[in-house]
């Protein structure tokens, strides 16, 4: 969950 | 996704669509440095290099697709288009980006998250992306006159990163999003290296008159 959400920017 | 992060990847998108614009319809690159549209798509490529590994939506997929090609197709056009590399303002584009991407690849590498590949690429993308403007903006102070679609351009570029910043700030307030330092401080300095042309951006706009930047 928090990888996912780290990285869910562009 | 909040409407700060929609609103500055649509924007970002925007910039884009303004310089193809430009690009396709006029047949003409003037005023565009080919060197900032180069360190683009080295941040691109840096930054998404999990676009095969991760997948968080369609939406996250096909937006980095969008940019990756977008910006290998305007340095395709820029460099190889046989009409439009003639008007390649090559004598002004003089900025020298190598030393860019050397500082922020030394940058990455002093100061990251973890020590790993994917996560200091993905660092130097940030660090690369906030200066990467910097050849455009020494271009446009060397333009006699700036056409309307290359100002557009900076400014949607300039604001993208801006409503960012206020996603990162919705983020921390209201998701409890860790704070990040990397990624909120490159934004900072980002937006911040546009001030001045925001400034006279602005203001050509309110006395209706042609975008100059002070040489």
């Amino acid at each position: 969950a928090k990888v996912k959400k780290e990285k869910d920017e562009l | 996704m909040n409407l700060f992060r929609l609103l500055g990847d649509m924007t970002h998108l925007l910039s884009i669509v303004v310089l193809l614009l430009k690009i396709r319809t006029v047949k003409s690159c003037a005023g565009i440095s080919l060197k900032t549209q180069e360190l683009y798509v080295i941040v691109f490529l840096t930054r998404y290099l999990d676009l095969f590994t991760k997948y968080y939506s369609v939406y996250n997929t096909a937006m980095k697709l969008v940019f990756l090609g977008t910006s290998i197709g305007i340095v395709w056009y820029m460099r190889y288009h046989k009409v439009v590399k003639q008007t390649y303002s090559k004598d002004e584009d003089t900025f020298k980006h190598y030393f860019l991407i050397l500082l922020s690849i030394i940058l990455a590498l002093l100061i990251h998250r973890a020590f790993d590949v994917i996560e200091v690429l993905w660092t130097f993308s940030l660090y690369l992306e906030a200066v990467a403007i910097l050849p455009q903006l020494v271009l446009l102070q060397k333009s006699r006159n700036i056409d309307t679609l290359t100002g557009d351009y900076v400014f949607l570029l300039g604001a993208y990163r801006a409503l960012y910043i206020l996603n990162w700030v919705y983020r921390f307030l209201m998701e409890n999003h860790k704070f990040r330092w990397i990624p909120w401080i490159s934004g900072l300095v980002q937006t911040a290296l546009y001030a001045d042309f925001f400034y006279y951006y602005i203001k050509s706009w309110k006395n209706r008159e042609k975008l100059k930047l002070p040489a």
